[in-house]
């Protein structure tokens, strides 16, 4: 997996 | 989505959009470091690179879109278009200083030891410290055109005002970003002496002129 985390921000 | 959250989105776009314009109408980068610009490339090609993994919404991916393309204008227009105008002989600062220390505390302090997020997390230390070389160079210089210094603003003023969103997401959703907030602290407190110099000289018509 290359990315569990979701970043909402800019 | 919060109003401080827009603001500082609003207050990032017109930054770049000053910088933009003021290069384009004078048909000059006098003033403006190359050095800060190429860190900035680096930090919004680093962090959205997740463009082509993960959908937020279509203001986030037109906004990325718009904030790794511009970064790469800007490169061309001082590198390559206005390269005459360009003070290197004043962007002196040593970026090496920024980058070593910015890869080594990614790869140390992160939320997860994955690529995409490494690579998020670095854009997140590099982007605190990306201005340096801009403000060593105004400091060298001992000035700043007015211009520059809205430019400035504008883009000191857009991480603060995260920091407002971040308050604010901590309280009615109850989330926060350590990692984030703390970079983005320091990313506004090194502009604290620059908003000084603003209020203090730009905003009452002065040019921003350090004591010799």
């Amino acid at each position: 997996i290359l990315q569990s985390f979701t970043h909402d921000e800019l | 989505m919060n109003v401080f959250r827009l603001a500082g989105d609003m207050s990032h776009l017109l930054a770049i959009i000053i910088l933009l314009l003021k290069i384009w109408k004078t048909r000059s980068c006098a003033g403006i470091s190359g050095r800060s610009q190429l860190l900035f490339a680096l930090t919004y090609t680093a962090r959205y690179l997740d463009l082509v993994t993960n959908w937020v919404s279509l203001y986030n991916t037109v906004m990325k879109v718009f904030f790794i393309a511009t970064s790469y204008a800007t490169i061309y227009l001082m590198y390559l278009k206005f390269k005459a105008t360009y003070d290197s002989n004043h962007d002196t600062f040593r970026v090496e200083f920024l980058l070593l220390p910015v890869t080594i505390l990614a790869l140390v302090l992160n939320h997860e030891f994955s690529f995409m997020e490494i690579l998020w997390t670095f854009s997140i230390y590099l982007e605190a410290v990306a201005i340096l070389p801009q403000l060593f160079m105004v400091s060298k210089t001992g000035e700043a055109e007015s211009i520059t210094s809205h430019y400035l603003f504008a883009l000191g003023s857009y991480r603060l005002l995260y920091i407002f969103n971040w308050i604010w997401r901590y309280y009615t959703e109850e989330y926060y970003d350590l990692i984030a907030i703390i970079a983005g602290v320091v990313q506004t407190v090194l502009y604290c002496d620059f908003f000084y110099l603003y209020f203090t000289k730009v905003l009452k018509g002065k040019k921003l002129q350090l004591p010799a």
